[in-house]
């Protein structure tokens, strides 16, 4: 059965697309057939793996609207075998407006992938900051959410407020929608602020959260300005080893509730 | 003449509601009549400032559904006498979804405040990391914007769309928006890639860009757990500095376009 992950957090700069780019990349070196679909319309998951933008004709916004079929959107990475992308681009803003009065508006993307899903071992789904129709479709599609939790004050603030949109979701619209776990990201191990977010989290969340914790590391944010991934700009850096650790703990399908 | 900045970027986590909260107190500071707008649900200008949310009656959301007026929300922050605050909460999150029917929801905002405006010198309105009705609204309330952009690559991949947004907003619904000017944030000196974007944003912005850049620095991000901007937190730190530079820069009023 397919795992279908939707990385998600409404507060901004958390760690989303990074979390989405290089958990996909090293799922992919570990022979896993993967999907990554940008569900973002400031689509930074499609430039962080090096796609170029202008040259696509089609992209997840015509695929959600019903102009393209999955086949004709998906594209491949260079270099990574196993990886492919449903690639985003501006356009996709004008989606939560355009579907307002479609009857279907929350599950479009979860019948858009259908056709493919069998194919692949693992889709992951990068998510707009925000609790938008694009998020509350990227929760209907997936079987689990990873939230990305950055270690500062403001982060833990919003996430009581994930966690029952996540409620809402589950009794509305995908009952077997599960927390796969949270990630603690940016970790700077200089800062008390750090420990107290990390401590705070396994008091509250327990085994929720990733053994994993990805450190602050200039070499991780230095690597979408080269369209890649940290396993492909520096494989022996701190940052491209946790996300490894943290495919490893995914894939070992840790409990999740 | 009241100046009304609206503080955008539709990236997140750049900087917006470090900025309001610490240049809000900086205009106070310097004795002019402040008022602080928190047009996010997420609440954190509102949290950052030490204002215990669920002691509030009457927040932001309240207001601009017409429940209840400007005065009835309006508080003050403890210690910083020419400062007040619109609240927020998470209720404002219903606020998108419940106006789509309503005829003025883009100016709601623009008539809550226009009672008291001319009391104050400066109204400074954080937004949420999107480009939803709640950040429309704040664009047609005020009469400039100020975009803060983090030294990241991310950050300087969404700017040109943010600029066609506002050229919409400037057509549609209020042709005197300007652009304050662009603050570089988190700037980090041990890093290539902060010169770089910083090369790269004044060489396409020019003098938008303002003088004061504010680096990247632990006790900024310590100061909202202890409900506090920098200022009170630690006036002699770098972070503390660079807001009342800043303030400085926005009194002198800068050419803006
Ligand atoms: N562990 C890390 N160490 C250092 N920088 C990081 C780390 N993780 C992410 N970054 C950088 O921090 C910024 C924010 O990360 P990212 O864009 O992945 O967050 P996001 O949650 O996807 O943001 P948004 O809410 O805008 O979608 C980016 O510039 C990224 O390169
Ligand atoms: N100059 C700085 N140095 C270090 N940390 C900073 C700095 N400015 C902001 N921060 C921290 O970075 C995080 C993001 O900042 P902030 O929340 O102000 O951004 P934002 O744009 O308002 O985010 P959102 O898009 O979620 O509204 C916060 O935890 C904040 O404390
Ligand atoms: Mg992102
Ligand atoms: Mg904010």
């Amino acid at each position: 059965m397919t795992k279908i992950i939707c990385i998600v957090n409404q507060k901004g700069g958390v760690g989303k697309t990074t979390t989405s780019v290089n958990l996909s990349a090293a799922l992919a070196i570990y022979e896993k057939k993967t999907l990554l679909v940008d569900c973002d319309p400031q689509a930074n998951a499609t430039t962080g793996l090096g796609i170029e933008k202008n040259n696509l004709d089609l992209t997840l916004y015509h695929g959600l609207i019903g102009q393209a079929g999955v086949d004709e959107i998906m594209v491949g990475v260079s270099k990574i075998e196993n990886l492919n992308v449903l690639p985003s681009r501006v356009e996709l803003i004008g989606f939560d407006i355009e579907m307002i009065k479609h009857p279907d508006r929350e599950t479009a993307l979860k019948r858009l992938i259908k056709p493919v899903a069998s194919y692949f071992d693992y889709i992951i789904i990068d998510c707009p900051p925000s609790l938008s129709l694009l998020t509350v479709n990227a929760m209907t599609a997936a079987n689990s959410i990873l939230i990305p939790l950055q270690c500062e004050f403001y982060a833990l603030e919003g996430l009581s407020q994930l966690l029952k949109t996540v409620d809402r979701i589950r009794h509305a619209l995908n009952n077997s929608l599960e927390i796969k776990g949270i990630l603690l990201t940016m970790f700077d191990k200089r800062t008390n602020l750090s420990y107290q977010v990390a401590e705070d989290a396994k008091g509250h969340f327990n085994d929720l959260v990733f053994q994993t914790i990805v450190p602050r590391s200039i070499r991780l944010s230095e690597s979408p300005s080269f369209g890649k991934p940290i396993l492909l700009y520096d494989a022996a850096s701190v940052g491209s080893k946790s996300y490894f650790a943290l495919a490893r703990e995914v894939m070992k399908d840790r409990k999740s509730s």
